[in-house]
């Protein structure tokens, strides 16, 4: 196949040869292919320049680019492993493959936790769980009096805080998640199984010879 | 007595996380 195929993805900065990045992940070839369809859509929906930024990627989530998310900012932060303001292909790849239904269960935690942990300081504060709350608040339109979200923060503190310290460390995130396991939902999605026949054109892009592997 | 959800049940209900919708054409 050729030089035109390879000409073409030479313009996604950071593309990553889909064999090197199946071994890395729970991915096969054909997958990370399909996924590298996906790519191409969302990376030039705004800037035809081979990479995601935020603009795209709230796009992507809410059909508008223009509506600032605290939880889909937060994604993009950890999706943009190297913080350059953008996401590449293997960081794209590389975070999906936490979502995958393969996905080692403790990657899944611990990538919920960072997600939680607004500031990165290794602990998920009360200040920030209240934050997350009045963001969701503000996006459903749903109206809760203060004392009905501190009591909510209160009830979820005594049972997620175990030592009372005004902060989830990251054991008693692990605990806490094992007693409520729907917290975990968000961390998989069953579509990565059907990435082939969701995107069936990476077939006529492959530059891999034996696409079945 | 009213029954007092777990913040991050709450929280994962938000739009923002659900990156399902990055799948659906």
């Amino acid at each position: 196949m050729g030089c035109f195929q390879s000409k073409g993805r030479r313009q996604f900065p950071g593309y990553e040869d889909p064999v090197f990045l199946a071994s890395q992940t729970a991915f096969t070839v054909s997958e990370v292919e399909a996924l590298f369809e996906l790519f191409k859509s969302i990376s030039s929906s705004v800037i035809d320049d081979g990479l995601i930024n935020k603009e795209e990627f709230q796009l992507a989530l809410f059909k508008t680019g223009k509506k600032e998310n605290l939880f889909a900012n937060r994604i993009f932060n950890l999706f943009d492993v190297k913080q350059k303001g953008v996401i590449d292909f293997g960081d794209f790849v590389r975070a999906l493959n936490v979502f995958h239904p393969n996905a080692p269960h403790e990657d899944k935690v611990d990538f919920c936790f960072k997600l939680y942990d607004l500031d990165g300081t290794g602990f998920i504060e009360r200040k920030e769980v209240k934050q997350m709350l009045i963001a969701l608040l503000s996006e459903s339109e749903m109206r809760l009096a203060d004392e009905v979200v501190e009591s909510i923060l209160d009830k979820t503190f005594q049972e997620a805080d175990a030592n009372q310290d005004g902060k989830i460390d990251k054991t008693e995130w692990e605990n806490f998640v094992s007693h409520n396991p729907s917290l975990m939902k968000i961390m998989t999605l069953p579509y990565l199984r059907d990435i082939t026949t969701t995107f069936p054109s990476f077939v006529f892009h492959s530059e891999v010879e034996d696409i079945a592997t | 007595r009213p029954v007092v959800m777990n913040a991050f049940d709450l929280i994962s209900t938000s739009q923002g996380l659900d990156l399902g919708i990055l799948f659906e054409k």
